[in-house]
């Protein structure tokens, strides 16, 4: 065999500092002499080639390392590829974000939506507002510092990963209210009970409090695009606030509470929208008539999820499918091969619509996962999406992928990342030994 | 590969690759930058040294202490 000397690296533009939505992944790999060559026009093609090599390239009993004469053009079917990754139900260590991060670059998954606060424990070390992760993280070892953090999207740069935050609202921020007067204060009998709900809306302060926070969230974290959450906002304790209901009947909201849930959203939006940012927001933020940016990316995580496509698409906006991937329900044998048989073009409607559509993710909700367990539940179950977000639409029949699949997992457990095994009995020629 | 490449043609022709005699170059008429060759650094390390690769990124004090595992066949037995 003739022995290949080198991999030429060609790419055509000047390396960005930080990958984005509109980012050109695509690669050609031809390995057909002693000098092989991979082309791209970016900077995040050539890391998607070089993976691609590094997968080619085989142990062989007479030559050591071998590869064979290949020819590949590559590109993604979907521009936006996630993960969500909750910090807040369960700490997640630092390490491990990165193991999984580099997970995620092996199956050429390209944006982590880092769902990092919520109810249970605000573990963002804030700047401006120390004293929420003071009072609302878990205790002072369970935070991500600002080096942390830093950290985490350097090392995401590092592998063409863009880091997406997430810091929902006006719901699943009891953790936040720990430090900071802005929730509703819930009432009973006529009397505050103790108990709070949503942020609180009537009030001002809320929105001079957002401001400042959202203010730096957007200088810490690069990516074009913040999640604004939105989702599952119980108008009980609103319903029960006297101060919300003369607010209700001041903006003519009647009794009519998604309206004053709508009046909340559209000043969120607004504040996030003159940092310069762009916002990806939970679906209800469309089912209830907020007005957006024309470049707000809508993640659809109810079913039935083909009618739910269709209409948000049919509004004009750009879309992420996730409803049929959440990988936090378990069960026996192999998952995968549902989450393989979704996809996110399986809806009516016009191409113009399919083309909104810019990609989906996989969903980990931390309520039962930590660092024990998130990658051996991530992996090799986010293979499915992995494959369905880059590969041609027609490369859908499980029975065949089943092969490459199980031969990625043994990559995985080679490479050292404890990805459990899907497909019943079996064994890898490199098993898992730490 | 996963995921599969829009499109791939291979042949049985093969190819040895070693170690000691295998670099990545940045063509002489394209653009570099440091992404480009700490991906070549990552790389090099995934294709040869994969059981200990994840500790160098992860934990690179304690890969300081791992020994490499050498690959079978030496240059010398692939020289022709």
């Amino acid at each position: 065999a003739t022995l290949l000397k080198r991999l030429n690296v060609h790419i055509a533009q000047p390396c960005e500092q930080y990958p984005s939505l509109e980012s050109d992944e695509s690669y050609s790999l031809t390995i057909d002499s002693d000098s092989a060559m991979l082309e791209s026009v970016t900077i995040w093609g050539a890391l998607r080639g070089l993976e691609t090599f590094s997968q080619i390239i085989y142990a062989d009993d007479n030559l050591g390392f071998a590869v064979n004469n290949t020819m590949i053009n590559d590109f993604p079917r979907f521009k936006h590829r996630g993960i969500l990754v909750d910090t807040s139900r369960h700490f997640i260590s630092v390490k491990t974000l990165k193991m999984n991060l580099e997970a995620m670059a092996e199956s050429k998954l390209n944006v982590l939506h880092f769902h990092i606060v919520d109810d249970q424990s605000f573990p963002y070390e804030s700047r401006t507002f120390p004293e929420i992760s003071l009072a609302g993280a878990y205790n002072q070892a369970h935070v991500y510092s600002q080096d942390d953090i830093a950290g985490l999207i350097e090392f995401a740069r590092q592998r063409g990963i863009r880091v997406v935050v997430e810091f929902d609202s006006p719901g699943h921020t009891q953790s936040w209210g720990l430090a900071i007067d802005i929730l509703t204060h819930c009432y009973s009998g006529g009397k505050p009970n103790d108990e709070f709900g949503p942020m609180d809306p009537s009030r001002n302060t809320t929105f001079d409090f957002l401001k400042k926070l959202f203010s730096e969230v957007a200088s810490v974290f690069p990516d074009h695009y913040m999640h604004l959450g939105g989702d599952e906002v119980d108008f009980d304790c609103w319903r029960s606030n006297p101060d919300v209901q003369a607010f209700m009947l001041k903006m003519g909201f009647g009794t009519d509470y998604s309206l004053l849930e709508q009046y909340y959203m559209q000043n969120v939006v607004d504040i996030v929208g003159a940092t310069g940012k762009g916002y990806t927001v939970w679906q209800e933020i469309i089912d209830n008539n907020v007005t957006v940016k024309a470049d707000t990316v809508v993640e659809v995580w109810k079913d039935p999820y083909p009618q739910e496509l269709a209409r948000v698409t049919k509004l004009g906006y750009r879309t992420l499918l996730s409803t049929c991937w959440y990988l936090d329900y378990i069960s026996y044998g192999s998952d995968w091969v549902k989450y393989y048989m979704c996809d996110p073009h399986n809806f009516n409607g016009t191409d113009e619509q399919k083309k909104l559509v810019v990609g989906g993710e996989a969903c980990l909700w931390g309520e039962f996962v930590d660092a024990t367990n998130l990658i051996s539940r991530m992996w090799p179950r986010a293979f499915s999406i992995a494959e369905r977000l880059w590969s041609a639409a027609d490369v859908k029949d499980p029975a065949v992928a089943k092969p490459r699949f199980e031969e990625h997992r043994c990559r995985y457990v080679r490479r050292g990342i404890p990805a459990s095994p899907e497909n019943g009995p079996s064994y890898c020629d490199y098993e898992y030994n730490r | 590969p996963w995921p599969k490449p829009q499109t791939i043609k291979t042949t049985s022709q093969q190819y040895a690759v070693h170690p000691s005699a295998f670099h990545f170059m940045v063509n002489s008429t394209s653009q570099s930058c440091d992404l480009l060759t700490s991906a070549f650094d990552r790389y090099y390390r995934i294709i040869f040294f994969p059981q200990t690769y994840l500790n160098h990124i992860l934990d690179p004090e304690l890969a300081k202490h791992e020994k490499q595992i050498e690959p079978k066949i030496s240059l010398a037995d692939l020289q022709d």
